[in-house]
């Protein structure tokens, strides 16, 4: 909870806003882990028997990497159970109590699986003595034991038929895995309800396909993602604006594409080029009347290229170039320090100079180190 | 970083240390502009609140703070919207810092490679950072130097190896990356002097144990547009 009149205890139970909730609060939370997300309970008690605090941190901690490869190995039967027992312990609603692995699965986790650990350098999680877990014959506190329904696999794992578990990211991945080579079968994209791309072989998710960002060979899964009509164009998420919103210096398409690229300089002194802004989907130059050198340094950055600029002033070709096809600097541009260099411009408006701007970006130095210090010896 | 050697001070003028307290040191970061710095977004994991970060400068040892060392806040963090936890796919963060870096001989950006511009397999490349040595955390900063490796013979070792990632190392493993230098750099000096980004340290095998294999980078080449679309927009776009 977010709220301060949540103290203590209380400060992970969903409803503690819930004013009689203050301080006998449920100490339960549902389980989140998605590791652990097909266990026989849904609700655990943190700080769980690793020191987490909270899922989260359980969540990003080395032993949730650590188990399921351990599984792969089909040391222990039981494994995974015994791991989200100490991830995600049990909690008891009637009672909030956090409910233990029995003393026995942890010795059998530990004794079929230590070793394997051994074989690569690594130790038993630290905190996991298994003294401190309750022994099912002599204690009589409640404690967890497997039953013929729990499952050996968590739903980060694919299920050989053989039984064994090995991580999801395996399957299909071209080498078998399994003793049965189960992993490897039925590897189409459908069957594992996935999307093939055209071309090669390559499956993705549904939810890659007119994403924005480019998987398939020829980027053909972002292709026909968009239906804009004649004066709309298209976003690079698919989104239509209209054609004269495109490079207007305000964002309109959500991904702000419609303000990328507005801008083109040459940043190679072999071809100093006129500068050109892309706007509403035709190409125009800019008049030279009032251009000062803060404002090359200001179109250079935008593009990304900091370093020492070159301006330079040519004449407009009148054959080449219509009146209208040239932007005007808005007057008080200064006023707009900050915000995109094509917002500052104005179309329609006569160029008394009769000249345009040609402009040469540089990048910023980089990459260079001071040299080492002479020390005399 | 193992099998790696102590950094002469104001050697990769780039590096730098995201903190976080109490833990202070958590990742590596690479200094890429006078207010942008990269590092990978599973530094981020359980941290998502920029408030919480620092980012130190200049430093060579942690523990002792030199005259060259500049501290910056954290502005924003914008994390690839493909990271992908699982498979640690897309692992790559921009930082934006509160304000501009004071550019030194101790504290300068590295070069970003061009649209396009890969590091071709067995070039020679450094990899530094605070991180694990195998047997202790050091407080000065350590080097190492690494071979790129193809995707194709990295994949002999990892088979969740995607185009977004870079590898580097050796099949003995002796000198590799390790827990905390994650987000730190591996950078190839080009024409004479100039050093480029092509790796942010991202994962590998357990880097404490006998298990072999090369270190995997988020490849840079890779983001290079989204990058400086990034950077553009929280320039010039949203304000």
């Amino acid at each position: 909870c977010v709220l301060p009149a949540c103290p203590g205890p209380c400060a992970n139970d969903p409803n503690c806003e819930i004013p009689q909730n203050k301080t006998n609060c449920s100490q339960c939370e549902p389980i989140t882990l998605e590791l652990c997300m097909n266990l026989p309970y849904n609700y655990t008690h943190f700080p769980n028997y690793l020191g987490h605090r909270t899922q989260k941190e359980a969540s990003i901690s080395w032993e949730s990497s650590l188990f399921p490869a351990l599984v792969q190995t089909n040391c222990y039967k039981y494994l995974m159970y015994f791991a989200c027992t100490i991830l995600v312990p049990k909690c008891e609603l009637e009672t909030n109590q956090r409910i233990p692995p029995c003393r026995s699965l942890c010795e059998h986790s530990k004794e079929r699986c230590e070793s394997v650990l051994g074989i690569v350098g690594l130790q038993w999680p630290e905190d996991t003595e298994c003294s401190q877990f309750p022994d099912e014959k002599s204690d009589n506190q409640t404690c967890l034991m497997p039953d013929q329904y729990v499952e050996e696999c968590s739903p980060s794992h694919f299920k050989c038929l053989s039984g064994r578990c090995i991580l999801a990211s395996r399957r299909c991945d071209g080498e078998a895995d399994c003793e049965d080579d189960s992993d490897e079968a039925n590897c189409d994209c459908t069957e594992r309800g996935l999307w093939q791309c055209p071309g090669n072989k390559m499956c993705i998710k549904h939810s890659m396909i007119c994403d924005g960002f480019p998987d398939c060979i020829d980027e053909l899964e972002e292709k026909n993602c968009s239906s804009c009509t004649q004066d709309e164009l298209e976003c690079a998420n698919h989104e239509c604006v209209s054609g004269d919103r495109w490079c207007d210096g305000r964002v309109d398409c959500t991904d702000s594409s419609d303000e990328w690229n507005c801008v083109t300089a040459s940043n190679n002194i072999s071809s100093l080029m006129s500068l050109v802004i892309h706007r509403a989907a035709s190409d125009y130059q800019v008049c030279a009347d009032e251009w000062e050198e803060d404002l090359s340094q200001w179109v250079c950055r935008q593009m990304g290229l900091g370093g020492p600029s070159m301006t330079v002033v040519t004449p407009i070709n009148s054959q080449h170039s219509e009146p209208n096809d040239l932007l005007h600097l808005k007057p008080k541009w200064r006023m707009h320090n900050g915000s995109a260099f094509h917002e500052l411009l104005l179309p329609g408006h006569s160029c008394e100079s009769k000249s345009k701007i040609s402009l040469l970006c540089t990048k910023e130095d980089c990459g260079r180190r001071p040299a080492a210090r002479m020390s005399k010896r | 970083i193992l099998g790696g050697r102590t950094s002469r001070p104001g050697r990769w003028p780039w590096q730098c240390s995201l903190q976080s307290d109490p833990s202070g040191h958590i990742c590596g970061c690479v200094l890429i502009g006078k207010k942008w710095v990269l590092t990978v977004a599973h530094c981020f994991e359980g941290r998502e609140n920029a408030a919480v970060w620092k980012v130190v400068f200049g430093i060579n040892n942690l523990d002792h703070p030199s005259d060259f060392m500049q501290t910056r806040l954290v502005k924003t963090i914008i994390l690839h919207p493909r990271y992908n936890r699982a498979v640690v796919d897309y692992d790559i963060s921009i930082v934006e810092l509160n304000e501009n870096i004071e550019e030194t001989s101790y504290v300068r950006p590295v070069c970003l490679p061009s649209k396009g511009q890969l590091v071709e397999p067995d070039t020679y490349c450094y990899i530094t950072g605070w991180g694990h040595m195998g047997n202790k955390m050091p407080f000065k900063l350590q080097e190492g130097e690494v071979r790129i490796i193809s995707l194709e013979h990295c994949r002999t070792y990892f088979d969740t190896i995607t185009s977004r990632m870079l590898c580097a190392g050796y099949e003995s493993g002796t000198v590799d990356s390790c827990m905390g230098d994650s987000g730190g750099p591996l950078v190839c000096e080009q024409s004479k002097g100039q050093w480029t980004l092509y790796g942010l340290t991202s994962w590998g095998s357990v880097c404490f144990s006998k298990v072999l294999g090369p270190g995997v980078y988020s490849n840079v080449s890779h983001f290079v547009d989204w990058i400086e679309r990034q950077i553009y927009i929280h320039s010039f776009l949203i304000n």
